[in-house]
């Protein structure tokens, strides 16, 4: 389960508030995923008591302080969730999951957590094993209509320390992977999936999730959870 | 076997960098801990928390689209719409047992929950709106293990103790962040300091806690 409280002694009309709290938690909380299930308590509130500045006028919708606002609480929120995926049970990794070149968000969104709820991607990651193949299978079969071109679709790790991108597949292309670098690369904690879904000038549609490995540790604190 | 992983309460050490030892945090907020043994086999970690503004406050709240929602999801979410977001104090959350699928004796342990922790704080902090108004004005969120009902008479014996222990300083903010986490290897709290445009000459603050590590793939509204 998700629990979070936010506090702020910014004043902000409740209104605002509410679309301040529900915009920053689709870029945020909403695109974290640890194992793939929803609870039944995850539970997100947001307090403004106006302390700091006692007497001043609220902050509303559409003002420039609504749009600064904005930008400090997704900015704190998504280092808030970003935290729980480092935490996820038996995690040895932090992953981001990031598709360009869709159709449109709601896609890169629908592949990006494909990927990032996959089993076996998530175990690959966890074994240290650069398996694409298993990349590529679940941008395949995410639901929808996700308008996939399998002969413009390419997929690259790149590395935490800021080093040159490991290219595994460029336009529906397997690349002749350096086993020894990927390697090297999945040792680190950190580590982005990029995948670009087709060959458009512009960028329509993109979208990133955060997710982590699958050990066997998960497995460990799951099967007696209850008892 | 992880409960408050690792049992003895250690942080791991590649997880310590994530656990901040000071911070500045938001004027008028009070948080707290308590320990109720929500779930028996703790026996060591405080399991109740509360975050309170010292006077009534703006709240929103998003929750959970999962179809059976919990009984305190539910019952927060109806105190949201009765005050329309407005004049809330605050929230009382306990980690070990989720109240989750409990039914309608679910939902009465979370108003009684819910209830006494506001009328406590009215006590601390009596305000106008709050002598006029006997509805509850306090959220509540459960946390842990779904299918059984909340030890409600230990944790109702505890929420005085909890109000009580209300403070403002880091380690107040920590002890509570520490509180909501159930397999959490480390409490996750941050907090930041900003500025605003209309506000020439005053500096904000914003704080925040949150616990998560399984049942995670949230879709909030």
């Amino acid at each position: 389960t998700l629990l979070g409280v936010i506090c702020t002694d910014a004043p902000i009309q409740k209104t605002a508030l509410r679309t301040l709290l529900s915009t920053a938690t689709n870029s945020s909380f909403n695109r974290i995923t640890v194992d793939g299930d929803t609870s039944t308590n995850d539970s997100v509130a947001l307090f403004a008591n106006g302390m700091a500045a006692p007497g001043s006028d609220v902050l509303e919708k559409q003002s420039e302080d609504y749009k600064e606002m904005n930008k400090v609480l997704t900015s704190f929120m998504e280092d808030l969730a970003k935290l729980i995926v480092r935490d996820g049970e038996g995690a040895t990794k932090f992953v981001t999951v990031r598709v360009t070149k869709a159709d449109n968000h709601t896609a890169a969104h629908v592949v990006a957590n494909s990927i990032a709820t996959s089993a076996l991607v998530k175990t690959a990651l966890y074994g240290k094993d650069a398996n694409w193949g298993r990349i590529l299978c679940a941008i395949g079969y995410a639901p929808g209509n996700t308008c996939i071109r399998p002969n413009q679709t390419s997929v690259s790790f790149i590395p935490a320390d800021g080093s040159e991108e490991l290219k595994l597949l460029v336009n529906g292309e397997p690349q002749a992977v350096d086993e020894a670098r990927a390697a090297t690369i999945l040792e680190m904690e950190d580590l982005e999936i990029l995948v670009k879904l087709s060959n458009k000038e512009k960028d329509v549609g993109e979208a990133t999730v955060y997710t982590c490995d699958f050990s066997h540790e998960y497995v460990t604190i799951n099967g007696d959870y209850r008892t | 076997r992880r409960y408050s992983a690792p049992t003895d309460g250690a942080i791991p050490p590649n997880k310590a960098k994530y656990v901040p030892t000071e911070g500045t945090y938001p004027k008028g907020f009070v948080v707290g801990s308590a320990h109720a043994q929500v779930k028996a086999s703790n026996t060591k970690f405080d399991d109740l928390a509360l975050i309170a503004s010292e006077t009534p406050c703006s709240a929103a709240l998003v929750t959970t689209q999962n179809h059976f929602q919990a009984a305190p999801v539910s019952v927060s979410k109806k105190i949201m719409f009765q005050h329309q977001s407005k004049s809330i104090r605050g929230v009382v959350i306990n980690s070990g047992c989720a109240n989750a699928v409990t039914g309608k004796g679910g939902r009465e342990d979370a108003m009684r929950m819910a209830k006494l922790t506001h009328d406590l704080l009215n006590k601390r902090n009596p305000t106008e709106d709050d002598q006029d108004v006997s509805a509850i004005r306090t959220l509540v969120m459960s946390t842990g293990v779904i299918g059984q009902r909340l030890p409600i008479d230990r944790i109702e014996a505890k929420i005085p103790t909890l109000v009580e222990s209300l403070g403002n300083t880091h380690d107040h903010w920590l002890r509570s962040a520490r509180a909501i986490c159930t397999t959490d290897t480390f409490p996750k709290l941050l907090s930041r300091q900003f500025t605003l445009p209309s506000y020439p000459g005053i500096t904000f603050s914003i704080a925040g806690m949150t616990k998560g590590a399984g049942m995670i793939h949230p879709n909030m509204a």
